[in-house]
C-alpha cells in the first residue's frame, strides 16, 4: 500500500492512498495478475455508515470486509491503514486469542471503531497509538487543521513512533509504504522513493487532489496488487474511489 | 521505463481516471447503523455476493494446493465458527449476517475478515 497525507498552501488537508494487496496469493500466468487481487476488485464499494438518517463515517472497503481500511469522519479526521510485516506478527496474536489472552484489538475492528466513536484527530491519534493489538500497523491518520497529519507505526503492544508533518521543517506531507519511515525500504519493494520523488516535484503550491491521483498513478507505486485508488479531502467530507489496473509493463509489487 | 522495476516518469494529466489504468468507479452503499446489525449488510451483500464467492474459492483453491487433503478448509468451516461468540460486538453479528445473506459457510466469511492479522505474519 502507499498512503499520504499533504497539507495545500492554504492549510487544506487531503488524504491519498492505494490499497494493495494479494501478494503471493496465487499468480495467474496467462493475465499476468494475481489471482486473489483480481478478485478483490470487483467486491470494492463504498460505504455511508449513517445513524438517525446522518452520515456517522465513510469508508472504501471489500464487501464481506467488517472493519475498516479507509475512511473519513467528515469534517473530522481522515484514516487509512498500510500493512506492517513483523516476525511478532498477526499470527501470534490471533494464537493467544484461542489461548484465552484477549486483551488486544483486532486491527480492522480498532479503525472501525475509532472511525465511529473518535470525535476529534486527537482522540483519534491517542487511540490507534495506545489501543492493544493483535497485529502491527501503520495508521496514518490525517486531522482538519494545519499541521495534523501523521503516521503511527505500531507493534502489536506500543506505538513505535509518531511521524507528523512538520511545516517548520519543510514537511508538508508525510508518505508510508509498508516500511518504517527511518529505515531504507527493502530495496526490491521501493515505492517509497519514487513517490516522494513524484511529491516533491509536485510542490505543496501544487498539491490537490488530482495531482495526489497523478502520484498514486505512477507506476510502481501503482503496481499489480493495486485494487483502489482513494482520495479525500477532510473539511469537504469528500471520498472518491476508482478500481485501478496496472497493465504491462508493471511491477509486481 | 520498459526495463524492471518498470519505474516512469511521474504522471501528469491522470486526473480524471481514465485510460487503461482506471478499470471502473465504485458503488455506493447505506449502512444503516440503526439496523441490528445482522441485517447491515444485507442489501450490499446480495448484490456481491457472486464476487465474494469467487473471491473466497480462490483462497480456498490456494488452501487446497498446500494441503491437498482439504483438511485445512475443513478446519476453517468447522473450527473457525468457534471463535466468532469471542469477537466483539456487533462484528460478530455483522459476519452472521453476512454469512446468511452470501450463504458461504460461516467460518470462510470470518477468515476473510481476519485475513490481515493471519498474513502480517
Amino acid at each position: 500500500c502507499t498512503s499520504l497525507i499533504a497539507e495545500d498552501t492554504s492549510g487544506n488537508l487531503y488524504h491519498g492512498r492505494n490499497l494493495d494487496f494479494g501478494l503471493f496469493l496465487g499468480w495467474d500466468m496467462k493475465n499476468k495478475s494475481w489471482a486473489v487481487t483480481e478478485r478483490l476488485r470487483p467486491l470494492v464499494v463504498n460505504l455511508d455508515f449513517q445513524r438517525n438518517k446522518k452520515t456517522i463515517f465513510k469508508s472504501t472497503n471489500f464487501a464481506g470486509y467488517v472493519g475498516m481500511l479507509t475512511g473519513i469522519k467528515p469534517n473530522t479526521f481522515t484514516l487509512t491503514m498500510n500493512e506492517r510485516f513483523s516476525l511478532d506478527g498477526g499470527f501470534i496474536g490471533i494464537l493467544e486469542w484461542i489461548l484465552g489472552r484477549r486483551d488486544g484489538v483486532w486491527m480492522s475492528f480498532l479503525t472501525r471503531s475509532v472511525l465511529e466513536n473518535a470525535t476529534n484527530y486527537d482522540d483519534a491519534k491517542n487511540q490507534l497509538s495506545k489501543t492493544k493489538m493483535l497485529a502491527p500497523a501503520y495508521f496514518i491518520l490525517g486531522g482538519n487543521k494545519s499541521g495534523q497529519g501523521c503516521v503511527i507505526t505500531r507493534s502489536r503492544r506500543a506505538s513505535l513512533d509518531i511521524w507528523e508533518i512538520d511545516l517548520e521543517k519543510g514537511r508538508w506531507y508525510v508518505l508510508e509504504t509498508n516500511y518504517d519511515h527511518w529505515k531504507k525500504p527493502l530495496f526490491l519493494d521501493d515505492r517509497r522513493t519514487p513517490a516522494m520523488k513524484c511529491m516533491n516535484q509536485t510542490t505543496q503550491a501544487k498539491i490537490a487532489p488530482a495531482t495526489i491521483y497523478n502520484v498514486l498513478s505512477t507506476k510502481p507505486v501503482l503496481n499489480k496488487l493495486t485494487t483502489y485508488t482513494t482520495l479525500m479531502d477532510v473539511s469537504k467530507g469528500k471520498l472518491e474511489s476508482y478500481i485501478r489496473e496496472c497493465p504491462d509493463p508493471c511491477m509486481p509489487w | 521505463q520498459f526495463v524492471p522495476p518498470y519505474t516512469e516518469d511521474c504522471r501528469s494529466g491522470m486526473y480524471p481516471p481514465n485510460g487503461p489504468t482506471f478499470r471502473g468507479n465504485v458503488t455506493w452503499y447505506t449502512i444503516n447503523l440503526d439496523l441490528p446489525p445482522r441485517q447491515r449488510w444485507t442489501q450490499a451483500i446480495s448484490d456481491k455476493k457472486t464476487e465474494l464467492g469467487a473471491m473466497i474459492q480462490v483462497i480456498k483453491d490456494f488452501a487446497n494446493a498446500f494441503v491437498p487433503s482439504g483438511k485445512l478448509i475443513e478446519l476453517v468451516d468447522k473450527d473457525l465458527p468457534l471463535i466468532l461468540d469471542t469477537l466483539p460486538s456487533p462484528f460478530n453479528e455483522e459476519m452472521k449476517g453476512i454469512a446468511d445473506a452470501s450463504g458461504l459457510p460461516l467460518g470462510e466469511v470470518i477468515l476473510f475478515n481476519v485475513f490481515y492479522e493471519v498474513f502480517t505474519a
